[in-house]
């Protein structure tokens, strides 16, 4: 479970870091 | 006996500077928030089958998320290509994120 949220937190920089 | 001065050119166009003033150029249609063409049901930048894919995934309600096989299953008129294709770019964008491992996918923004 720790590399979901891991994984989650890349994407998550990955989507803000691709909206601008 | 002529007339020695040259009276041709009669003094007009002196220097009359006409402001030409434009109407506005304000009503330009159409274009106006860029943006032409691929206009299938993308509001996002999303392709049409990106966009079931990631409806799919955003639907599921598991903390693992949804496999891609099981995403083959509901996007039967979609070929394992494809859906991998999509899962890969959404992936790359940041919209959806592997969980358990790579066969396991959950959008970013179902929370």
């Amino acid at each position: 479970l720790d590399r979901i949220a891991r994984n989650k937190k890349a994407a998550l920089e990955r989507l803000t870091s691709a909206q601008t | 006996s002529r007339p020695q001065h040259m009276s041709g050119a009669g003094g007009g166009m002196s220097g009359k500077i006409e402001p030409m003033s434009r109407p506005t150029m304000g009503s330009m249609e159409g274009n106006v928030g860029g943006y032409a063409g691929a206009s299938d049901m993308t509001n996002n930048g999303l392709s049409a089958n990106q966009n079931q894919v990631l409806c799919l995934i955003r639907s599921c309600p598991d903390q693992q998320g949804i496999s891609i096989h099981e995403l083959k299953k509901r996007l039967g008129s979609m070929s394992m290509m494809v859906i991998k294709q999509a899962v890969e770019f959404l992936s790359n964008e940041g919209h959806i994120f592997s969980t358990i491992d790579e066969d396991h996918y959950k959008s970013t923004d179902s929370d």
